[in-house]
């Protein structure tokens, strides 16, 4: 199975 | 200052009810390049990055960089009554879009091109979003994918009759979409295919090396209400990134959605 990804742990807070 | 005008009233409607189910509260940001938006779904799954070039705009005046935050069913709601309104061309509304002093409201203005003689004022609060800016990296993407928009949300919705997820992979076969549930299996594959009558209905397939991600379907679905902003879509994959489903806006810029892949548990 595969969990949802989430876009924070790809781009960071500027 | 701010004021803008734009003469395709319709393309703002379609920019909203393209972006208004995945994002509730957002702040449009303005300066002397553009009105630009970037927002996350409240799950933190997708984001959407919208960029209107000023040149795209009849008349486009900022004097310092702004941040308008708006709740964007609402804004959703007021353009509709453009659409709504017998006497105004749903296809060529003049739009203005003018804050007001204090920039706690927002004045939509619709003006007929062809009965000049009818204003249609709106005026909607403002609200104060603390929203998070997030920096997207230049990247070089393992392939890219560009075909008619019309077909990739037919795609989409044809297999989220059968399952939740799609597996998209490219290899030199070509682009797969690929979807699993209870009732069975579904496998769309579409080749490159150059050879069309009109550049919109080609689907051109860049591949560095293949990849093969899987994305929630609801996502994928929610992307596509986009479709009547392009003729084409552009689908970019790589391994380490999210996907980016961007629809351009003719001559005036572009809506990107980014949806981050579903991941081994």
């Amino acid at each position: 199975d595969r969990k949802q990804g989430n876009i924070l742990s790809f781009f960071k807070r500027v | 200052m701010l004021e803008l005008r734009l003469v395709q009233g319709s393309l703002l409607k379609k920019v909203l009810e393209s972006i208004k189910d995945l994002v509730n509260d957002a702040n449009f940001d303005c300066s002397a390049t553009g009105f630009s938006l970037q927002a996350m779904d409240s799950s933190h799954v997708a984001l959407v990055a919208l960029l209107l070039r000023s040149e795209g705009f009849e008349h486009y005046r900022c004097d310092r960089n702004m941040s308008m935050g708006m709740n964007l069913n609402n804004m959703a709601k007021m353009l509709k009554c453009a659409g709504n309104d017998d006497i105004i061309t749903p296809s060529r509304p003049m739009m203005a879009v003018t804050p007001s002093p204090s920039c706690s409201k927002v004045q939509v203005r619709f003006t007929c091109c062809f009965a000049q003689d009818k204003i249609a004022d709106f005026e909607m609060k403002l609200m104060d979003i603390d929203s998070e800016h997030l920096g997207i990296p230049e990247a070089e993407y393992h392939a890219i994918v560009r075909m008619p928009s019309s077909e990739f949300s037919r795609i989409c919705k044809d297999l989220s009759s059968i399952g939740d997820t799609v597996v998209i992979s490219v290899t030199k076969e070509g682009v797969r979409f690929s979807t699993r549930g209870d009732i069975g299996t579904a496998n769309v594959v579409c080749r490159q295919n150059t050879t069309v009558d009109k550049p919109e209905e080609a689907t051109i397939i860049e591949m560095n090396e293949p990849v093969s991600l899987t994305f929630a379907l609801r996502y994928m679905n929610s992307f596509t209400k986009a479709t009547p902003l392009s003729n084409t879509v552009t689908i970019s994959l790589s391994s380490e990134l999210p996907v980016v489903v961007e629809y351009k806006i003719a001559e005036m810029g572009y809506v990107r959605f980014y949806l981050a892949p579903k991941i081994e548990d």
